[in-house]
């Protein structure tokens, strides 16, 4: 494994998105997993619709909640062609599903992988390494106020209640750090990021892990 | 707006200053060093935690099987 790996470095990773007061952070971590896997297979970095999941993933909630992982369950069943931002835009709120022709583009995914790494990081950077961006939940409520830095206190695991993806990681200093794109925009954190310690399941980070396949 | 209702969002908002002010006091007292996270006023610190949570942190949990490492060579398609 190396010392530090970042698949921003390989321009596969979309901007830092906003759901504004949508609850729907568990659509922006999948699509934003979806968007890489699709653009590591050699395809152009494209944005996908966020909405679309949002509006048709009939197993969640909307912008009222959802979880990650019945988001992928959906996506693979369904096989479901996931269209370009720019035709189906975000709107902050949940809506009528729109369908859209065979013909038109869309990104649909071939399966994904999800578990429990929890004691197993070491494993979980493989898997980055290997698989892509991972979709993670985790325990944000300490998250409220943060500005940057390295997470390693007030943040407990088993209580998840935000979906985020994890880009990389940084293991060059004396604190290792898993680097975490968020959903609330750019100016929030470093850069719309925010750094987790590797180690000790700090906010639950491990205990809900996803990659995807297109 | 009534005044009633001004006084209100006036005292409603010095709370929740003064709560996040206390919140944030707290999460900084273990940042000993320049690497370990600081918390201070961003675009969040004004909600009440509750509102905070039921605005931003939406997502359902879902538990996953563990992750079995599979030894090399046996792994499957």
């Amino acid at each position: 494994l190396p010392k530090k790996f970042d698949w921003r470095d390989k321009k596969v990773i979309a901007e830092v998105r906003n759901q504004q007061t949508c609850g729907g952070c568990w659509a922006f971590s999948v699509v934003g997993g979806i968007e890489s896997a699709y653009a590591i297979k050699g395809n152009n970095l494209e944005e996908l619709s966020v909405q679309q999941v949002i509006d048709c993933s009939y197993n969640n909630y909307g912008c009222s909640g959802g979880s990650t992982v019945s988001a992928l369950s959906w996506l693979n069943q369904t096989k479901v062609k996931l269209v370009r931002d720019s035709e189906y835009t975000f709107k902050a709120q949940t809506g009528l599903c729109h369908y859209f022709g065979h013909s038109d583009f869309g990104v649909s995914i071939t399966g994904f992988a999800a578990y429990d790494f929890s004691g197993q990081e070491e494993e979980m950077m493989r898997m980055l390494v290997n698989w892509g961006p991972l979709a993670v939940t985790v325990d944000a409520v300490s998250w409220q106020d943060y500005l940057g830095g390295i997470i390693q206190y007030h943040c407990s695991s088993g209580r998840a209640n935000h979906a985020v993806l994890i880009t990389g990681f940084d293991r060059t200093g004396s604190i290792p750090y898993w680097i975490v794109q968020n959903s609330w925009g750019s100016t929030w954190g470093i850069d719309g990021y925010v750094r987790v310690k590797i180690g000790g399941n700090v906010c639950g980070i491990a205990d809900t892990v996803s990659s995807v396949f297109v | 707006p009534s005044r009633a209702s001004r006084l209100r969002l006036y005292r409603g908002s010095r709370q929740s200053g003064f709560e996040s002010a206390k919140r944030i006091r707290l999460l900084n007292l273990s940042s000993k060093d320049n690497k370990t996270a600081f918390y201070g006023i961003n675009e969040f610190s004004h909600l009440f935690p509750e509102e905070f949570k039921a605005i931003y942190l939406r997502s359902i949990p879902h538990k996953l099987p563990r992750y079995i490492k599979v030894p090399k060579g046996k792994e499957k398609p």
